[in-house]
């Protein structure tokens, strides 16, 4: 049984793509099989990993109703594999609008390929459009990367609420996975603040793991490589382990 | 007359709203009578303003039909009046989506507003959807914030098409009013790989002026407050300053 997981915020810049990427291959290297779904037009997650404008991608399963298994794509590590995007599913946003179960088109698409994989993790675009409703739909959690600062920190309600109206709606066993701090900076007060403020709310629901602000991520995608490949000894490559290590002792647990 | 500028980028979190927000505020320091228009539904850059949650606002303007001198807010700076955003507007990208001159909405709001100030300042969410484009049909220019970094690169090319393609279909008077570089560090390597590449293809189009990365610039909007209230002597203060003197010498110019 696979674990679907949505990482999702309508606030632009928190560190979803980074997440998404490198927490995959952190669970790829683990030894877990992973499939890295990437729902976001930018396609930052596919080109993170090399793979910029390849074809067949997600648009060509959704809209001209390609198989599943013809747009999965190896990576240098054989646990992972991913599904691509592309720019144009920014059409999708509209073409899709009024279609009839414009929610569910994802869930079929992923539901296919659920055997395959122990864990499926979706990078989402910045919205709260019919892309990331489609990922809430799919998924079991959602795990939301916050970044430390004042507008990541206002948009956590607005995003918590979306999550239990599609819970509620679509979704019954949807469920908040965690809440990660991101490009975390121990000195700056602001950070302390935000964190001290979330783990007052949200309790064990916030990550342990922290991931600091560190170059070297921002780095790694200009070589088309996760953070384990680029600059193993670095300290997001560390946090980013230690992250997949949380996540499977908490899983162990259940 | 006046000029609209539409503050935009897909990728998220690049220095949209701090950009929009603070330039609004040095221009009508240095004098100009400033509108700063808020049509994202994460509404920050009214909350970075103290308007949270106002009402009326974009959305009653939009689909309430009241009229939008209603909706037009003062600040603590007498030549800057915000006219705020809400979370409400999420739904506008479905609700409008097929809508007859959907993407024309606001143009009719603020055809009526424009006498009244010398610059308009239009603060989009991070995507290309309804909103965005509204924004860019109205506007005469496109102000691009872009930070130094690989995915907000890759993007570039795509918005630089959308803005074509807007020009074309809706506004023949739309073009490329600057690429900000935001969140720069000379440091970085990356920052000036991507800084050498932008100038390389963009030339004099790159504002001259670039915004440091500065911590105070994230904690004024906690305090609802401009930079210029919240630390008036810090490195972003005085960018976004300079970068205000920029463009009334440019726009003297022309
Ligand atoms: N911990 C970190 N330290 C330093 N830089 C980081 C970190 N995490 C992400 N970055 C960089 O910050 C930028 C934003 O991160 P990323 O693109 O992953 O966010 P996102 O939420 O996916 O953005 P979008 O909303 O556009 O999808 C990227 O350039 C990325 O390389
Ligand atoms: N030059 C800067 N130095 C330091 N922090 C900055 C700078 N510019 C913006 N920030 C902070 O970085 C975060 C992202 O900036 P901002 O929200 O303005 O981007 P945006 O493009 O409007 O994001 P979105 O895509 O969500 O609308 C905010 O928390 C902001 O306070
Ligand atoms: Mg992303
Ligand atoms: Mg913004």
């Amino acid at each position: 049984m696979s674990r679907i997981i949505a990482v999702a915020n309508q606030k632009g810049g928190v560190g979803k793509t980074t997440t998404a990427l490198n927490l995959a291959a952190a669970l790829a290297i683990l030894g877990q099989e992973v499939l890295l779904v990437d729902v976001d037009p930018q396609a930052n997650a596919s080109s993170g990993l090399g793979l910029r404008g390849v074809s067949p991608n997600l648009y060509d399963i959704l809209l001209n109703g390609i198989f599943p298994e013809k747009a999965l794509y190896k990576t240098d590590y054989p646990k992972l594999e991913v599904l691509p995007s592309t720019i144009d599913l920014i059409g999708c946003e509209v073409e899709l609008a009024a279609a009839q179960g414009r929610e569910r088109l994802l869930v079929q698409v992923i539901g296919n390929l659920a055997e395959r994989y122990r864990y499926i993790i979706i990078d989402c675009p910045p919205s709260l459009g019919i892309l990331t409703l489609n990922a809430l739909v799919t998924a079991q959690g959602v795990l939301i990367p916050l970044q430390c600062e004042y507008y990541a920190l206002e948009g956590l309600s607005l995003l918590i609420n979306t999550v239990r109206k599609v819970k509620k709606a679509f979704n019954p066993r949807l469920y908040l996975y965690g809440i990660l701090l991101t490009m975390y900076d121990g000195r700056n007060k602001l950070t302390r603040q935000v964190e001290a403020e979330v783990r007052k709310h949200f309790g064990r629901a916030v990550f342990e793991t922290v991931i600091p602000r560190n170059v070297r991520l921002s780095e790694a995608p200009s070589h088309g490589k996760p953070i384990f490949a680029y600059d193993p000894s670095s300290r997001g490559a560390r946090a980013y382990m230690t992250l997949a290590q949380e996540i499977l002792k908490r899983e162990a647990k259940l």
